[in-house]
């Protein structure tokens, strides 16, 4: 559920909060921990000029222009993970084992273009 | 829901959604790892150790404890210097097919925790083997296989620690796994004082509780560097 977070005037590109829930998909009786976790999620615009927060590559920077000349033809660059980081899950099996695994990339930390 | 459901329990590396019949619970060392990883100076670690386990100092990143599903060879004691024989059984072949066995460590666990300096002719003897055939019920006669540890002890402490990361290694890799044999008999220097007195020479093992193997694997695709870029 992503929490319903004031809309922030800057629609820039950025990470949003967004907390998934294990008991909200009923997994709550083979997930032993956590019960949910902040994963969040990339959203916003990648305008030009794009500014250094941003995280953006020379290939977005071209890109910005190019659709700045040319709206229709070219897109804006698209808004994503630039680094992630890894959660670990204590779960049963389905052989009633205990398991503990570790699970890269599932929190978004920074966002770019 | 179900479409979604499948394909995020896939990428979880999970073919059905558990629906565990007798959660056993959770054993101490996964919480502890857990904890440990949840905390916030873990956050900030590199990410390419993400698939290390550092409480064991090898590469994994699956950590299970497997319950043992083997059953004691005799209902009594079977002989006044044998306090215990015991077949182990663990069902490795929950590991998939990429998955890597990195270390396997047997815990053999008892209920007393005592600290106070032992008396005299509390020594016992541990003694694990092979098994040369497959753990049935009720198997009469028994067929040790290799010996692999043999140890004594003092039953002091709440459990013993074995590194079994090679017999494991050969259970997933090319021999069958038939299982081990525990024995625990009284100490050679007590046995010449077998007397018929009421306490048993064996009583120290009566807090003796279960065995359990923790199993470390590593799928090296899901790890940092090997794997490929999305």
């Amino acid at each position: 559920s992503a929490y319903n977070v004031p809309i922030t005037p800057s629609n820039l590109c950025k990470p949003r909060r967004l907390y998934i829930s294990f008991s909200d998909v009923g997994w709550e009786n083979w997930i032993i921990a956590p019960q949910g976790y902040m994963a969040n999620y990339c959203l916003g615009e990648c305008p030009f000029p794009l500014t250094a927060e941003l995280n953006s590559t020379n290939h977005a920077i071209l890109q910005t222009m190019v659709h700045s000349l040319d709206p229709e033809g070219t897109p804006q660059p698209c808004c994503v993970p630039v680094r992630l980081s890894p959660i670990s899950i204590l779960y049963y099996d389905n052989s009633d084992n205990v398991v503990l695994r570790h699970y890269e990339d599932m929190v978004v930390d920074e966002c770019g273009c | 829901l179900s479409l979604q459901e499948s394909l995020l329990l896939k990428s979880l590396g999970l073919s059905v959604k558990p629906s565990p019949k007798v959660p056993i619970p959770v054993p101490s060392v996964l919480w502890r790892i857990f904890q440990k990883r949840k905390s916030p100076s873990a956050t900030n670690r590199d990410p390419m150790d993400g698939c290390r386990v550092e409480e064991f100092n090898v590469p994994g990143n699956i950590i299970r404890v497997f319950a043992d599903q083997g059953h004691f060879i005799h209902s009594t004691q079977p002989h006044p210097l044998l306090c215990l024989q015991k077949r182990l059984y663990f069902n490795l072949s929950v590991l998939d097919e990429g998955e890597r066995l990195t270390m396997a460590q047997l815990e053999i666990k008892f209920s007393h925790n005592s600290y106070h300096s032992p008396g005299h002719g509390e020594g016992f003897e541990l003694r694990l083997y092979h098994s040369r055939q497959v753990p049935l019920k009720g198997t009469p006669s028994l067929e040790r296989g290799k010996l692999l540890v043999e140890q004594s002890f003092i039953p002091l402490h709440r459990s013993l620690l074995f590194n079994l990361s090679d017999v494991a290694k050969e259970w997933t890799t090319h021999s069958r796994n038939l299982g081990l044999i525990l024995e625990i008999a009284v100490s050679g220097d007590r046995t010449a004082s077998v007397s018929t007195g009421s306490r048993s020479l064996c009583a120290g093992i009566d807090s003796f509780v279960d065995t359990s193997l923790l199993v470390v694997t590593l799928i090296p695709e899901q790890c940092g560097v090997s794997r490929r870029r999305r």
